[in-house]
């Protein structure tokens, strides 16, 4: 554990409960795409099962705990208890065009041809696309209040710092995975425009929002 | 590549 990674771990679970407490306070979950959120529930599910195979620490235990719960509570938000705020028409990305492509690159690109094995490998992918329908939701609206850009933050923070500490354990401890490194490139990349809006606009007191 | 099998980030 270093530095990296445990800033790391707490920027993600910052941006989790930051749009945990924003939905919940507010009553609302507009603008918040609810199909991105599926793939995060779907994300930890399928990453976690070592949960009921193999002991870490309690850290990690407690972890991985705490982001599974936090992320169904939000599905449970957005699709049933304030289903009537949730912006389904809007939230138009079509995620069987994420789904099918990463699970067949899981099943052809992995460390073993286990099934665990695989649906690790598949979280990992999932999760460098799995925000794309929120990014595709604000890029259609064209703007997001500012409580959910700092979400998209943490979130791409989080990312971010995972690629240093991966950078920071291949020096020091002669480890890498090809595998998270890659996907986690692909899905910092991915923020990278957003990083940008948010610094230039958001932490300058404006609102994000895109030219029409 | 092996190594990557034991997974202990989250």
């Amino acid at each position: 554990m270093n530095i990296f990674r445990l800033t790391g771990d707490l920027s993600h679970l910052a941006a989790i409960i930051i749009l945990l407490l924003k939905i919940w306070k507010s009553r609302s979950c507009a603008g918040i795409s609810g199909k991105s959120q599926v793939l995060f529930a779907l994300v930890f599910t399928t990453r976690y099962l070592d949960l009921l195979t193999s002991f870490i620490s309690l850290y990690n235990t407690t972890m991985k705990v705490i982001y599974i719960g936090c992320s169904y509570a939000t599905v449970y938000l957005i699709y049933m208890k304030l289903k009537a705020t949730y912006d389904g028409n809007h939230d138009t990305f079509r995620v069987e065009f994420l789904i099918v492509p990463v699970g067949g690159l899981a099943f052809l690109v992995n460390h073993d041809f286990s099934p665990l094995e695989i649906l690790w490998t598949f979280s990992i992918y999932l999760e460098s696309v799995a925000i794309l329908p929120q990014l595709f939701m604000i890029s259609k609206t064209g703007e997001a209040e500012t409580i959910t850009t700092h979400y998209l933050f943490f979130l791409g923070l989080y990312r971010a710092l995972y690629l240093i500490n991966w950078i920071w354990r291949f020096y020091f401890e002669g480890f890498f995975d090809m595998i998270a490194i890659v996907a986690g490139v692909v899905q910092t990349i991915l923020y990278c425009d957003f990083f940008y809006l948010y610094v230039t606009k958001v932490l300058k007191g404006k609102k994000l929002s895109l030219p029409a | 590549w092996q190594r990557g099998i034991h997974h202990d980030e989250l």
